[in-house]
């Protein structure tokens, strides 16, 4: 049985909204210490992993370990249809074959309620290596999402360069190519704005800015992003 | 040129 409510949906919304164009079918791996989503897109080019601890819900309740099979684009459906501010209750039984969610507004004037069918996933729990990366890139999270959306004028695919005192992004292509340089600003007042480049050693990697894109719908989930880059491992983000 | 690579080799089934 699990029974777990957010204070406000927007979290969640959020969430989804974030890995909704990565992540088409996968289990919600429920147990008592949180919910946790580890999924690979279908070209198995990209690996969401996402834990939502159970102290963000309260009450959480898990009696038991639970996967719920649940396809990414329902649920993202569903929850278009919650308020930011609605608390939210997702739900399953003992043996569930739907997930129930609840949207309550705010001052309990409105109820919403849905039940998404479950379905079977199979997927096998992936290890993620601990890596010793060669360069380690603190930047605010929207101004990532600005650059990754500003350079796709240029190009589909970004390399990104990180040496002593700075990470470039360079977008080549046929019309011609773009540069952002971004340097670290020490002692700046709102720790989210900080900018740090840790080098072991200089590095420099091209990605694919669809997959960047994607990813970097999650910045409003968090102000600050990290870029973790090595030659030939993936880009941890 | 760029060529994308997958992850499938990189993870280990656990």
């Amino acid at each position: 049985m699990l029974e777990a409510r957010l204070p406000s949906a927007v979290t969640l919304k959020k969430i989804i909204d974030a890995v909704k164009e990565l992540v088409q079918d996968a289990n919600f791996d429920c147990n008592d210490s949180g919910i946790a989503l580890q999924a690979m897109d279908s070209s198995h080019v990209a690996l969401v992993a996402l834990l939502m601890r159970a102290e963000g819900f309260d009450p959480y309740r898990c009696d038991r370990n639970i996967a719920l099979g649940i396809n990414f684009a329902t649920l993202a459906k569903v929850m278009k249809c919650a308020g930011n501010d609605d608390n939210l209750t997702i739900k399953a039984g003992e043996d569930a074959d739907v997930l129930s969610l609840m949207f309550e507004s705010t001052n309990s004037d409105r109820i919403s309620e849905f039940d998404i069918k479950l379905m079977d996933v199979d997927a096998d729990h992936l290890g993620i290596p601990e890596t010793d990366y060669s360069a380690t890139i603190k930047m605010p999270s929207a101004e990532f999402q600005r650059i990754c959306r500003d350079l796709s004028v240029m190009s589909e695919t970004v390399t990104i360069e990180a040496v002593k005192d700075a990470v470039k992004f360079i977008a080549s292509g046929d019309t011609g190519s773009g540069s952002i340089t971004v340097k670290p600003n020490q002692a700046v007042d709102k720790k989210d704005m900080e900018v740090t480049v840790t080098l072991q050693e200089p590095v420099k990697l091209a990605f694919s800015l669809k997959y960047l894109n994607h990813f970097a719908k999650a910045s409003t989930l968090a102000g600050s992003v990290t870029l973790s880059l090595s030659d030939d491992v993936p880009l941890m983000i | 040129g760029f060529k994308q690579v997958t992850l499938s080799s990189y993870f280990t089934r656990r």
